[in-house]
């Protein structure tokens, strides 16, 4: 019926086969199920302009104004299979790769992503997001972790002790994420986990959004005197940096999931450490 | 050996310069210079840690165990799995930091199909084998010559992938062989290819 299944486990998604695009997630252990749209796209970079001069740089994220571009409307799939994992893979634009794998006996899915390098050639400052679409009513309301620690309420356009004058209504609301942040519709809960610090937003009711990688071309003035623009070379050949990280991805029934943030949160910060040596097992077990 | 180099390194780089990712280009690079070289030595205390967490001497005067770690193995680089030739048996030792028992999966890069995973009891555990994209390969291929200033050696073909358990803060073993096939073929073998299909 036009859509692909992946998951050998419990924790399963569906694709469409005729975009590619991801079309719903679901967990028959804890009955829950998502219509989920996701997406890669870009905010170009300010340079400045006329009512203000602040360029978006290492310290500021100053958006142009425009709404962010997306990569693509449809992005090719191919899809691997087998008895612990299943995996997709998709490549979003030249620049943009992407695998999501389910493993058999986790309640998550994992979602790697490889950016990079952001193409500038156009003089366009790039700031690349990944956006989970999901049709959830969340009232401006998204919850981001503090820290590493207790998720905290985040309301869009809103501070509580304060009357916030909204003149960044994008960067106004980021929030710095080093665990990750979720949405509750009073039904289900959307969350996200993260291996890295980035930053993330709710800009639209139902949607999440995550900031994966910059490159940008100007400096913002506020000391360090540098685009953020860092390349590596071989040789003599330069490029700007790829990014490689993973995001986690759960649904749970509403006030369920902390116990899967939380678990899964301490097991990302702190992985199982491998070591290798060259013997054979009745060496190995001798010793 | 001391993880002091790698301490230090941590310590600098709490500076709000290098926590926000504000600093200039070359004391970026002064970060990261030192935080490589302080985890490079890290990494041998952690390995003659674990040579003697393992060793039944427990005096561990001189480890019989080698151990090496592969830091690159998220662009596929890891030189003690890729090799063919390692041998009869290649032993994956695995630590736990946390306090509760965890079961993962493990994905590290080989070359050969024929390969089976056994757990610390000998017995034959499921493995599944991944070819390697396109995109790891030529990551992998440009980020080793800039990291280590090498060509990198011929790509490896799959990942092995298998799950694994560990009790709380504590090890466990599995060991890693040829001379069983992916297809299943090999005595008591659970190894199986993925198979790959790409809609139109």
């Amino acid at each position: 019926n036009g859509t692909i299944e992946v998951g050998p486990g419990p924790f399963k998604m569906s694709f469409s086969s005729v975009s590619g695009q991801l079309i719903r997630v679901f967990s028959s252990k804890t009955g829950t199920d998502i219509p989920i749209q996701q997406s890669y796209l870009w905010y170009g970079s300010s340079t400045g302009d006329a009512a203000d001069a602040q360029a978006s740089g290492a310290y500021i994220f100053r958006p142009n104004g425009a709404p962010p571009t997306a990569v693509s409307r449809s992005v090719p799939l191919k899809i691997i299979r087998g008895p612990l994992v299943d995996e997709v893979h998709q490549q979003f634009s030249s620049w943009i790769y992407q695998i999501t794998r389910l493993y058999k006996d986790k309640d998550h899915a994992e979602i790697e992503f490889t950016i990079g390098p952001i193409p500038t050639d156009d003089g366009v400052g790039k700031e690349v997001i990944t956006r989970l679409t999901a049709n959830m009513a969340t009232n401006k309301i998204f919850y981001t972790d503090s820290n590493g620690r207790d998720f905290l309420k985040r309301v869009r356009d809103y501070r509580e002790d304060w009357n916030l004058q909204v003149t960044q209504p994008v960067a106004g609301n980021y929030y710095p994420i080093n665990l990750g942040m979720y949405l509750e519709d009073g039904k289900s809960e959307l969350s996200v986990l993260v291996d890295r610090a980035v930053g993330g937003s709710s800009i639209q009711d139902g949607e999440l959004e995550i900031m994966l990688h910059r490159r940008l071309l100007a400096d913002d003035s506020r000391g360090v005197g540098e685009a953020l623009d860092e390349t590596v070379c071989v040789k003599d050949a330069c490029q700007g940096l790829t990014t490689r990280g993973i995001y986690y991805l759960s649904v749970n029934p509403s006030g369920n999931g902390a116990q899967w943030r939380r678990t899964a949160g301490q097991e990302i910060y702190s992985p199982l450490l491998l070591a290798f040596s060259h013997q054979t097992e009745e060496v190995w077990k001798a010793s | 050996l001391s993880t002091t180099s790698l301490g230090d390194a941590m310590g600098l780089a709490q500076h709000h310069d290098a926590v926000s990712g504000t600093a200039k280009q070359h004391t970026t690079n002064d970060y990261a210079k030192r935080l490589s070289s302080g985890s490079s030595k890290a990494e041998i205390v952690v390995n003659l840690a674990l040579s003697c967490l393992t060793s039944s001497n427990k005096q561990c005067a001189s480890p019989s165990t080698n151990f090496t770690q592969c830091n690159l193995l998220n662009i596929s680089y890891c030189p003690p799995t890729e090799d063919e030739s390692f041998g009869e048996s290649l032993v994956l030792v695995l630590y736990n930091p946390l306090g509760w028992a965890r079961t993962d999966f493990i994905r590290i890069p080989v070359n050969d199909d024929q390969l089976s995973v056994r757990d610390s009891g000998g017995n034959f555990i499921e493995s599944q084998l991944v070819e390697l994209d396109n995109a790891t390969s030529n990551l992998r291929k440009f980020y080793v010559e800039a990291y280590l200033g090498i060509s990198s050696k011929e790509k490896p073909k799959y990942w092995l992938v298998f799950q694994v358990s560990v009790p709380p803060l504590g090890w466990n073993t599995y060991f890693i062989s040829k001379g069983a096939g992916a297809d299943g073929t090999g005595t008591g073998s659970k190894s199986h290819m993925s198979t790959t299909a790409t809609p139109e």
